[in-house]
């Protein structure tokens, strides 16, 4: 998943 | 979302109830350091800008909105409602210590330049060194209310579960956030003593005094 956008977790 | 994860996030607010009834009921900060939870109120204020702008889910927006909630009034009952127990000759850590190191790894090393992803890195470094604060504090005056040894393994606990979700979720979505793992890492070696203090001592009845 690219991570530089959305992070998922708290 | 995965086991670990749920149990690590009902971890992590179980450790932030137990800290509001030990204040709550005891009328009494005594023993807890001020200084680490305003590093996690920083913590919570610099992750979850995206709050409005970026929606994951019901689940997701409500923990984030809870997590700021309990930092925030978890700081107010220390630093201003319960002030006169505050003992803050034992709460010395230097936080210069901690932030500037912090800060400066947080734009060495991120996924992206943008300003929420630099928020987003400090909060994640900050967040592994913010309960140092509170260790000190405790080697320092030897010992702890068996409350607040019960609201750290919690809190330690919170971030060993999502250590196991980070493997999880490689091993079945090939995800792979590796600031998170690394500092995931980091903030639960440091409980690693506390962790056997607790399950040595306070497991069995016996106050957490330190030699």
């Amino acid at each position: 998943a690219d991570l530089s956008t959305s992070h998922d977790e708290l | 979302m995965n086991v670990f994860r749920i149990l690590g996030d009902l971890s992590h607010l179980l450790a932030m109830f137990l800290l509001l009834v030990k204040i709550w009921r005891s009328k009494s900060c005594a023993g807890i350091s001020g200084k680490s939870q305003i590093l996690f109120a920083l913590v919570f204020t610099t992750r979850y800008l995206d709050l409005f702008s970026n929606f994951i889910s019901i689940y997701n927006t409500v923990m984030k909105v809870v997590f700021l909630l309990c930092a925030y009034v978890t700081v107010y009952m220390i630093y201003w409602k319960f002030r006169k127990t505050f003992d803050i000759e034992n709460d010395t850590f230097r936080l210069e210590f901690l932030l500037v190191p912090v800060i400066g790894l947080s734009f060495l090393v991120n996924y992206s330049y943008t300003p929420t992803e630099v928020l987003w890195t400090f909060s994640i470094y900050l967040e592994s060194v913010a309960i140092l604060p509170q260790l000190f504090m405790i080697s320092k005056t030897g010992e702890a209310e068996t409350i607040t040894t019960h609201y750290l393994f919690f809190l330690g606990l919170y971030r060993a579960l999502y250590l196991a979700n980070w493997i999880w979720r490689y091993q079945t979505e090939n995800f792979y956030d590796q600031i998170s793992v690394v500092s995931g890492v980091v903030q639960t070696i440091f409980y690693c003593d506390f962790f056997y203090l607790y399950v040595t001592k306070v497991l069995k009845g016996k106050k957490l005094s330190l030699p």
